[in-house]
């Protein structure tokens, strides 16, 4: 789409002389995927040239499909290449003054995507953005998140959200995450399967009071949902030849649970940090179950246990274990490595002496905010230390507060032992944060759930076998099925719940969709590939992460490539390639690659006075190194100065 | 609800009706010996038919005392439980429990069967009605076979007639409805008239049924069960059937 005549009128310009006429975001949610497009319509009515920055908040997980740029009437278009071959290509045609990447964000699970111009005065701009994501269900919902920073105020600002979910809606909510200011303003409408929410403030609404310039949207547009699952333990859509299993039965007790918690009571963790831990864990240990098993486990550079061994969490063991987090004084260094090892030795014990129940799930949650300082640092050695001495059983959950920590070794160290990470920022909602993720995993309804279909009937079926399914989550599997030799399509998952062997059967018809999607004119009839396609990549990516050879890793970085390439995705292997229509101006957009340690400070909203206007650094030819606490740019730097060359980064 | 007794000596079926008061529960077998109870709590209709609210089975309890575990299925859900633990599946899913040799089979809006240790089985049947329907309510039906190795001292509606007692039907004439003719029938030292009739057995075709002729005994099965059908009646899901 081009610019319209129809948005010329109202000035909503700035000091500056920049005015957005248009800001939308347009979502469409189509059994958990979501394919969310942002368009910008900026003018620099400026007699002199100006830089104009496109720059949006996207998800970690989503994938980028494609980006187009118009500038008076010329439209960049977007191309996925492999990283290297789109370099060579952007080597040979260099935009002049214009800038495209994805960069490390300092917001919580989001990457962003910059593009930068400088912009003749009275020169008009549009920038529209895809990117693709898989709804994750957490707590009971899934929540779709719109970061919304149009920067100043803009004629039309719309948010509009479509959900098309085949297996009903149990409710659609849109918190009031913008403020009071926009109270009211949101419609929601809500049928059987379908939904749709609007957000259009005026430019009134959107001021930040009735004589300001500035606009009052500054934050995220929240929509949460769920679907109907009460009466069914798991859905099977089947659609174009492939299939897609939600399973998500919430009828069952939690099972026991044999829990470590291994906190860092390093220096580092004074103040604020130590503060919100204990609050949280205040919160934790009040919530374990009367069946649940327990211990603390603290260390800096020495490591301390509130009980050498599993109690039984009673109410007076919790209030005595409050007591004893309530008093610890944070100091000295991190010893990682001797503190996992005491809670891995805490739990084998307990198992060994038979006080285990059959039925429980044990688990290690690791808090930390910084590398380790004391005993062993080699990170792939504390790493290969747990991987051999945790028993299989065991999960291990890593929460890496701030920015110090290396996050990507706790990443490591969680997937590899069955567990998951998440980074925490260590601020005033430290402790909301560290509770929510516990929330995630503190209700283990299933042990060993594993899917099984009919052999021949189906192929390149995602992660079928799982550890743990906790409540309020919900498992996904997918793959490909012959559509053309079957009719239908039977699972049998079989899974250990507290009490009992479950096997659960479903059939499904591979037409069973048809009907309804023919009638659906916003659903997406690929809805059912690019959610496999999506499961898969990220799959593969774990995978080459814990890859234990370099030709392993090689292979995987091969599929993830090629699947990047048929998927026309934006991953860490490809990069985006914007052009004109001439081909002599080129851009280059790469995924940002994980780092030693992160882009940001401890602390949220850090003020992006020092942002450089000017084309990023790693556009530059020759890239240097910049201030640390120039948010955007570390990360930017080490990308062009370590990975130019390799391909896969083995 | 209505009963179906199939004597196997005599091939023949009698069938009663018990009418009681939504959220009444019936004992249904009750074996101390063996530790296994089976109770059937009553449900209402949505409304009175000519003066009359009809009662249906809405929730059936089994409770297996030597193994712990006590099985609940309802129009709903199907819940085993052991303990303070229990694991759900609703009508919608075709499934299993499995534990302690107990298996509990869910085949999708259809039926329920229980099976403990190979010997003994029971299968429940969902009813489901049009949920908008101005009277009927969804509701369930229970089947025992006869081969199940209760003691002797199972008692209950039917779990009474495991030992099956000496039936002699004779003086077959005609009743009032020609289509129904009524005979004698002597059980249990009792001289019943009872009524030919046909009801339905669902096992096979749960929408129409299977028509099974049977005897009918008047007032609630009086004279063919033993006592009162209130004699039957327990406090909970899971309790067993005390001696009068």
């Amino acid at each position: 789409s081009t610019l319209n005549d129809e948005d010329s009128g109202e000035l909503v310009a700035g000091d500056d002389k920049i005015s957005i006429y248009s800001y939308k975001v347009q979502s469409t949610i189509m059994s958990r995927l979501v394919d969310t497009m942002i368009q910008s319509k900026v003018e620099n009515k400026a007699k002199h040239a100006q830089n104009l920055v496109f720059d949006v908040q996207i998800p970690k997980g989503a994938f980028i499909h494609n980006f187009t740029m118009n500038i008076n009437g010329i439209t960049f278009t977007s191309s996925i290449r492999e990283k290297s071959a789109a370099r060579q290509q952007y080597a040979q045609a260099r935009a002049k003054g214009k800038a495209a990447g994805i960069v490390r964000s300092n917001a919580l699970d989001m990457e962003n995507f910059k593009a930068e111009l400088n912009v003749p005065g009275g020169m008009k701009v549009q920038f529209e953005i895809h990117y693709q994501e898989v709804m994750r269900r957490k707590l009971g919902s899934y929540e779709y998140v719109i970061p919304l920073q149009p920067g100043r105020l803009a004629k039309h600002l719309e948010v509009d959200v479509r959900i098309i979910e085949p297996q009903g809606l149990r409710y659609v909510h849109v918190p009031n995450s913008l403020g009071d200011h926009f109270a009211g303003i949101t419609t929601i409408t809500k049928g059987e399967k379908k939904a749709h929410v609007s957000f259009k403030p005026t430019v009134a609404q959107q001021r930040k009071c009735p004589t300001c310039s500035t606009t009052a949207v500054d934050g995220n547009f929240v929509v949460m949902y769920d679907v109907h699952r009460e009466t069914k333990a798991g859905e099977l859509e089947i659609f174009n030849g492939y299939f897609i299993h939600y399973f998500a039965p919430d009828n069952l007790d939690p099972l026991p649970k044999n829990i470590l918690f291994v906190i860092d009571v390093s220096g580092s963790m004074w103040g604020l940090k130590m503060k919100q831990t204990v609050e949280a864990m205040k919160t934790i240990l009040g919530d374990l179950r009367s069946d649940d098993h327990f211990s603390v486990v603290d260390f800096n550079h020495n490591v301390r246990t509130w009980r050498d061994d599993l109690v039984a969490a009673t109410a007076r063991q919790k209030e005595d274990a409050k007591k004893y987090i309530q008093e610890i004084h944070p100091n000295g260094g991190t010893n990682i490595n001797e503190a996992l090892l005491r809670a891995i030795f805490i739990l084998k014990e307990a198992s060994n002496m038979g006080m285990l129940d059959p039925n429980s799930v044990s688990m290690i949650i690791l808090v930390s905010d910084g590398d380790p300082t004391v005993g062993e640092l080699k990170l792939t050695k504390i790493q290969k230390n747990v991987k051999q001495n945790i028993p299989e059983d065991v999960s291990l959950f890593s929460l890496g507060i701030g920015f110090d920590v290396d996050y990507d070794f706790l990443d490591r160290l969680a997937h590899e032992n069955h567990g998951m990470a998440q980074r925490i920022f260590g601020n005033q909602e430290t402790s909301s944060q560290m509770k929510k993720f516990y929330n995630q995993v503190s209700t283990p309804l299933l042990k060993k759930v594993e899917f099984n279909y009919p052999q021949g009937s189906v192929s390149d079926v995602t992660q079928n076998s799982f550890d743990n399914y906790f409540g309020g989550s919900e498992i996904v599997v997918a793959g490909k099925v012959d559509a053309n030799n079957v009719q239908h399509l039977q699972s049998i998952i079989t899974a250990t719940s507290s009490n009992a062997e479950l096997v659960l059967e479903t059939l499904a018809d591979v037409e069973g969709l048809d009907d309804f999607l023919k009638k659906e004119p916003h659903a997406d009839p690929k809805f059912t590939e690019k959610l496999w396609a999506y499961l898969t990549i990220n799959q593969l990516l774990a995978e080459r992460n814990l890859a234990p050879t370099a030709a392993l890793k090689r292979n995987i970085t091969r599929s993830i490539l090629q699947m990047s390439l048929d998927h026309h995705i934006v991953t860490p292997f490809t990069a985006m390639l914007i052009e004109n229509p001439e081909r002599n101006e080129r851009m280059l957009a790469d995924s940002p690659q994980d780092q030693k340690t992160g882009c940001c400070p401890g602390t949220l909203g850090v003020a992006s006075n020092g942002l450089d206007k000017s084309i990023p650094s790693w556009a530059k030819p020759t890239p240097t190194a910049k201030h640390p606490s120039d948010v955007f740019k570390g990360p930017i730097v080490s990308t062009v100065s370590t990975h130019i060359t390799s391909v896969d980064n083995d | 609800p209505h009963f179906i007794i199939h004597l196997l000596k005599s091939q023949e079926n009698i069938c009663f009706n018990i009418d009681s008061e939504p959220g009444k529960i019936l004992n249904l077998v009750s074996d101390p010996d063996s530790g296994i109870v089976v109770n059937g709590q009553l449900i209402g209709a949505k409304k009175h038919e000519n003066k009359k609210l009809s009662t249906y089975f809405g929730k059936i309890g089994f409770y297996f005392k030597n193994k712990g575990l006590k099985v609940e299925i309802s129009t709903e859900m199907i819940t085993l439980k052991d303990g303070s633990y229990s694991t759900a599946l609703s009508w919608s899913d075709t499934g299993s429990i499995i534990r302690k040799r107990l298996l509990v089979s869910v085949k999708k809006d259809r039926s329920v069967t229980i099976t403990m240790d190979t010997e003994m089985s029971f299968m429940v049947l969902l009813h489901r009605v049009w949920k908008n329907h101005p009277v009927n309510v969804d509701f369930l039906g229970i089947y025992i076979p006869p081969t199940n190795r209760f003691s002797p001292s199972a008692h209950g509606l039917i779990g009474q007639f495991m030992s099956e007692p000496e039936v002699h039907i004779y003086n077959e004439r005609p009743g009032q409805d020609p289509e129904k003719p009524e005979a004698t029938m002597e059980v249990k030292g009792h001289k019943l008239t009872v009524t030919s009739g046909l009801q339905k057995d669902y096992r096979t075709d749960q929408v129409f049924g299977t028509n099974v002729h049977c005897w009918f005994v008047h007032n609630s099965g009086k004279g063919f069960i033993d006592g009162h059908y209130k004699d039957y009646l327990v406090p909970h899901l899971y309790s067993f059937l005390k001696n009068p």
